[in-house]
């Protein structure tokens, strides 16, 4: 999972 | 997205449009630091990098492009605009933020979650956005006085970082194995940054006074 969810802030 | 992430965004957004509305209309960037809005274009110009690589949402996409495009456009109408740099305190706004880059880049080299460019370029952008407001703080402590639209900008900023605290806060309740260390730690020392504003804002919002900084 290189996809982490804090990068779907901004 | 919850409704905290969603309400941190959007003062987030209106920070930038009271911001562009006080240069754009009134011609005047008075009170307003350039060495942070440079900085800011920075962090923006480092974290988005994915825009081209990674699609998470046409939401997600259209407001990078929003803040890619207001910061750099900021910072051309203060360095650029034929009237409103002439209200541009130069004098006045003299913190040395070249020298916050510096450790920022050497604390995302060694602290990162993946040693990897893109990973290292989006560290170093959490990383500088914590201290981005500095130079912003310290020019507002030199200008007697604040008008309306550079206070509410300040607070407006303020807001969205203490709105994605209480986010990551129900992500952290709500979602499994949502734990990210860097962001939220940087994210914490930027929101304390604005404590101190914040408290001068609302002492003199609650007495409807003109907001002062002591000196």
């Amino acid at each position: 999972d290189n996809q982490s969810p804090a990068k779907d802030e901004l | 997205m919850n409704i905290f992430r969603l309400a941190g965004d959007m003062t987030h957004l209106f920070s930038v449009l009271v911001l562009l509305l006080k240069i754009h209309t009134i011609k005047s960037c008075a009170g307003i630091s350039l060495k942070t809005q440079e900085l800011y274009a920075l962090v923006f110009a480092t974290r988005y990098l994915d825009i081209f690589t990674d699609y998470i949402s046409l939401y997600n996409t259209c407001m990078k492009l929003i803040f890619l495009g207001s910061s750099f456009s900021i910072v051309w109408y203060i360095r650029r605009h034929k009237i409103v740099r002439r209200s541009y305190d130069k004098e006045q706004d003299t913190f040395r933020h070249h020298f916050l880059i510096l450790p920022c880049i050497i604390l995302a080299l060694l602290i990162n979650e993946k040693f990897t460019v893109k990973e290292v370029m989006w560290t170093f952008s959490l990383y500088l956005e914590a201290v981005a407001i500095l130079p912003q703080l310290v020019l507002l402590q030199r200008t007697r006085n604040i008008d309306n639209l550079t206070g509410q900008y300040i607070f407006l900023l303020g807001a969205y970082r203490s709105l994605y605290i209480l986010n990551w806060i129900y992500r952290y309740f709500t979602e499994q194995h949502y734990v990210h260390w860097i962001t939220w730690i940087s994210g914490l020392v930027q929101t304390l940054l604005y404590a101190d504003f914040f408290y001068y804002y609302f002492h003199s919002w609650k007495n409807n006074e003109k907001l002062q900084l002591p000196a």
